[in-house]
């Protein structure tokens, strides 16, 4: 399982 | 205190009407939301909206030589580059602080120097601690309002103790809702074709939903964000699939609102 990145998640939105 | 697990400093953006700290954890996983209103101050006073940009870990530190019964007061001056703490202690007992700074190195033949009578009047009073202020930058990136697919609504003390058992068992956990039921399953770090079931059905629960979600956390996050569940007696989690996992403690004038990264791929 990899990890989802919070920093680049809310960049992108 | 909570806060300080999750990250080492951050800022406390203060104005007229509330204290806020935003912070995202070195690795991108979890970010942490802190709003305290003016109202659930006793008294609360800002001239001027400033940053108070501290460490978090020394704050917690310093927070520590505090007791229950103590009245903590914060204040920085303008242009200041500490936060001074002032514990003002309500009953006239001395806190194990002041003894353990009275009796150091006192010759028993002898009687209390001035200095020592001195502080022995003022310190019942008040502890005074500066923690220096940092010029760190503020996280002004703000995220969108998320639409959550579901909404499970539970009492915090059952949410911290599923997390912290489950912890013991492995590194990551999957959180699945339905209609009627909320699963929390246990995945062991290798594979997840013998999860191990538990019961996670405390009474109180509340689930509101209009899709199913399934999302895979780190436990160690979990339980870092339920150290704040003795600031409310329920926490919410709110998750849509594909989109970071809310953990919210509202309390009367504030809240703290955890973001959690979800695990990817099975």
């Amino acid at each position: 399982m990899s990890q989802f990145n919070l920093k680049q998640y809310y960049a992108e939105q | 205190k909570s806060c300080s697990i999750l990250v080492t400093d951050a800022n406390f953006e203060c104005n007229e009407e509330n204290i806020m700290l935003q912070a995202m954890d070195n690795s991108h996983i979890a970010l942490v939301s802190v709003e305290i209103g003016a109202p659930g101050f006793t008294s609360y006073r800002c001239d001027r909206t400033m940053p108070l940009g501290v460490d978090l870990t020394s704050l917690t530190k310093v927070l520590r030589c505090a007791k229950d019964e103590n009245i903590c007061t914060l204040k920085a001056a303008d242009e200041a580059d500490v936060l001074n703490l002032v514990y003002d202690a309500k009953s006239a007992f001395f806190s194990p602080f002041f003894f353990a700074f009275m009796w150091h190195g006192r010759d028993a033949s002898s009687p209390f120097p001035p200095f020592f009578l001195l502080c022995s009047a003022l310190l019942p009073l008040f502890i005074h601690l500066n923690i220096s202020l940092s010029s760190q930058t503020p996280i002004t990136s703000s995220w969108p309002e998320t639409k959550y697919d579901t909404r499970v609504t539970l009492p915090s003390a059952e949410f911290t103790r599923i997390v912290r058992d489950l912890s013991q068992l492995g590194e990551h956990v999957r959180i699945e809702v339905s209609k009627e039921v909320v699963r929390i399953s246990k995945l062991k770090a290798k594979s997840s074709a013998e999860d191990e079931d538990n019961d996670s059905i405390p009474t109180g629960v509340v689930i509101e939903m209009n899709q199913h979600v399934s999302l895979t956390f780190s436990l160690k996050y979990l339980v870092n964000f339920s150290k704040s569940g003795s600031l409310s007696g329920e926490v919410q989690l709110l998750m849509s699939n594909d989109v970071p996992l809310l953990v919210a403690y509202d309390f009367t004038q504030g809240y703290i609102r955890c973001y959690l990264a979800p695990k990817i791929g099975d």
